[in-house]
């Protein structure tokens, strides 16, 4: 039966095998605006799929963006999939977007570790981690969020492979980590990056691995202010910003302090919303609320990216 | 499958460092099985844990004979996971 991207529920939860059905819809609808690409697998060999939303051009300044990294944090992988979906019908309608997609390519993996969603739907719907083994114990899997080479194995994470926060024998040892660190550094041209979590209402930016501000914190900081500020006039949701280390504590081996480290300004993380009654078992209700709400503070970054090349 | 019945999600709000540094060391011990949801960060700030029931009061006495306030935010993880369950059916019949 024949479907369309926009007939997607996108209220509700949905299998990997259902977004990856669904991004075969969307790349179909919008065959001029968004293409589907394979930068790798996961341990337990699946593919990682990246939406790749572009007009043309060659080798344009790019955006990275990514949700779902931490497999139970559903309500991520469920903004992805709206967020993405409203990439592609607001192109040629909304200026702001027809705009930047006209000078800026953005990449989007909505699932990053597709092992650990497949089991929170499977065996555990709890589940944070990649599904790689660890050699000499009997706990799975390595926390994705701490195994980039930027302060590896430092503070805030564990050297403990049953820990939530296990850094993993050494930096990139996970393919879902590895495959993003490789396509990021040949393409070459990404100017940022959002990887998106939750459920702490917070915007931060670099450093996590140690307290030394950032070279550019106070333009990092400014952006973050705004965003949040026009994330909270949509339905007055409070977030806190500012550097991971500042806002939570020091945590080492995350994805925003990697790309940093390795020329991408623009880093950012998210950690979205929950009202503090479900953590990660927010109801479907809230997915719509929650990336709508999301979407003018992703969109401030984006347009300043856009307006300040580097 | 894992069964999550009678675990408990409790909010602590740790009120001095000394507090965030106990909880960082409740979750250091493995035998207790506590899951972090949101971490310890600052005084004030909420934190969030998942106990499964056979650890439930081995915590709350750790939490109550260190001062440590505390509210139950989930009840029983499991009856949620199944209403988590029966609007994905819903929703994809």
């Amino acid at each position: 039966m024949e479907r369309r991207a926009n007939q997607f529920n996108f209220a509700s939860y949905h299998t990997l095998e259902e977004i990856y059905d669904w991004m075969d819809t969307l790349v179909a609808d919008h065959p001029n605006l968004v293409s589907k690409i394979q930068i790798g697998e996961s341990y337990e060999k699946r593919p990682l799929y990246v939406l790749k939303f572009s007009t043309g051009g060659s080798n344009r300044p790019a955006v990275w963006l990514d949700t779902g990294i931490h497999s139970r944090e559903w309500v991520t992988q469920a903004t992805g999939v709206w967020t993405a979906n409203k990439l592609a019908e607001d192109y040629g309608h909304d200026p702001t977007v027809t705009s930047l997609l006209d000078t800026v390519d953005i990449f989007f993996e909505i699932v990053t570790n597709p092992d650990g969603y497949a089991f929170t739907h499977s065996s555990n719907r709890l589940w944070r981690k990649t599904r790689s083994i660890n050699a000499g114990s009997s706990c799975i899997g390595v926390d994705p969020n701490r195994n980039w080479d930027a302060g590896f194995g430092d503070a805030g994470s564990s050297s403990n492979p049953c820990s939530e926060t296990y850094h993993g024998p050494y930096a990139h040892s996970e393919s879902e980590v590895k495959s993003i660190v490789d396509f990021i550094k040949s393409h070459g041209n990404v100017k940022a990056l959002i990887s998106i979590h939750s459920y702490s209402q917070m915007l931060m930016f670099p450093y996590g691995y140690k307290r030394t501000p950032a070279p550019d914190h106070e333009e990092l900081n400014e952006l973050a202010k705004k965003a949040v500020s026009d994330l909270a006039a949509v339905y007055g949701t409070k977030y806190t910003y500012g550097s991971i280390a500042d806002t939570i504590y020091l945590a080492a081996g995350t994805t925003v302090d990697w790309a940093y480290e390795n020329g991408v300004k623009y880093s950012y993380t998210f950690e979205l919303r929950d009202t503090g009654r479900y953590g990660f078992l927010l109801p479907s209700s809230q997915i719509i609320p929650t990336a709508t709400e999301t979407w003018p503070a992703l969109l401030d970054i984006l347009v300043h990216v856009q307006q300040h090349p580097y | 499958e894992q069964l999550f019945v009678g675990d408990q999600v409790l909010r602590v709000v740790a009120s001095s460092e000394e507090q965030i540094a106990l909880l960082r060391a409740l979750g250091e011990q493995v035998e207790l099985q506590v899951d972090f949801w949101r971490d310890p960060t600052k005084p004030g700030r909420p934190a969030d844990l998942r106990v499964p029931f056979s650890r439930l009061q081995a915590v709350k006495i750790f939490l109550e004979s260190h001062g440590i306030s505390y509210s139950i935010m989930i009840e029983d993880v499991q009856q949620l996971l199944d209403e988590e369950k029966r609007t994905m059916m819903l929703s994809r019949r």
